[in-house]
């Protein structure tokens, strides 16, 4: 962002580290205060004995309390409420889930590969249930990868935000204001990493494609999921879940 | 602004998204 003043991007800065902060579910001091709080083997045992589809229901309650706070952390972000709010929704329904992941690195111990689920950290083998291992594993890959780049708060507070403010997003309406508020926020970005001295980080970022990837393999297992049990009862999983992954929502403005 | 016939989804809620009709 060459013509932007550089107190104009601090400001930018301040302003997401504030919101992600003020919407974040867990303080990460507090997320790293727990790290020895690990499930017990009868706990895990416990998730393991979950049917299926009350674990799906679980996390898809977990996930949608992650989502609910990303969207707040959206509306904090400075010139996302001035987009069109037909742009708001399509950076929100692609990009959410992708933040929840990258936000979810927080809660990641890398040391022993645990995460902070329900109050307590544990391996992917509380998630067993799900019948989905290959998807969990590379959530965890994902995690730990993101866990080695040793982001600040702050950090991963720009990091989030250019994950959900995506100008290559298919069907946005004003493609050009939501790149101009990208390129500011890599500016951002760049400035806090130039700050400590690790711009190289930025070349390790793991690629867009990967989180795509991710987000699409959920898709496909929720509906691989709703095949095997046609009839779940509607409110096994929250709306806004249902609205988001489902297929239920309708386009903005159609 | 939303089409106020449109269905309004609940991410449009949560974004506090008005209709044409809603006041400002």
């Amino acid at each position: 962002a060459p013509d932007t003043p550089w107190m104009e991007i601090e400001r930018l800065v301040r302003d997401v580290c504030q919101s992600f902060r003020q919407t974040c579910q867990f303080r990460l001091d507090h997320l790293q205060r727990l790290r020895p709080l690990l499930f017990s083997r009868e706990e895990v045992a416990g998730y393991q004995r979950k049917t299926v589809w009350e674990m799906w229901r679980c996390c898809a309650w977990r996930l949608t309390e992650a989502i609910q706070s990303v969207v707040e952390f959206a509306k904090g972000l400075p010139g996302f409420m001035d987009l069109c709010q037909h742009d708001q929704i399509v950076l929100l329904k692609a990009g959410a889930m992708e933040v929840v992941l990258v936000k979810m690195s927080r809660a990641f111990n890398a040391d022993n590969r645990t995460v902070f689920f329900e109050g307590k950290y544990g391996g992917s083998d509380i998630f067993r249930a799900l019948g989905c291992a290959e998807l969990v594993g590379a959530i965890f890959d994902f995690c730990q990868s993101l866990c080695a780049l040793r982001f600040s708060e702050d950090e991963i507070s720009l990091y989030a935000a250019l994950v959900l403010i995506n100008a290559t997003r298919p069907c946005l309406r004003d493609r050009e204001k939501v790149h101009q508020l990208q390129r500011l926020l890599e500016a951002g970005l760049h400035l806090l990493l130039g700050g400590s001295h690790r711009v190289d980080v930025l070349a390790q970022l793991p690629p867009k494609t990967k989180l795509r990837a991710l987000c699409s393999q959920h898709v496909e297992q929720l509906r691989a999921f709703q095949r095997l049990y046609p009839a779940l009862a509607p409110d096994t999983f929250p709306p806004l879940y249902r609205e988001l992954f489902g297929g239920e929502a309708e386009t903005p403005g159609g | 602004k939303l089409n106020p016939h449109q269905k309004v989804t609940l991410l449009q809620l949560l974004l506090g998204h008005k209709t044409e009709e809603s006041p400002e």
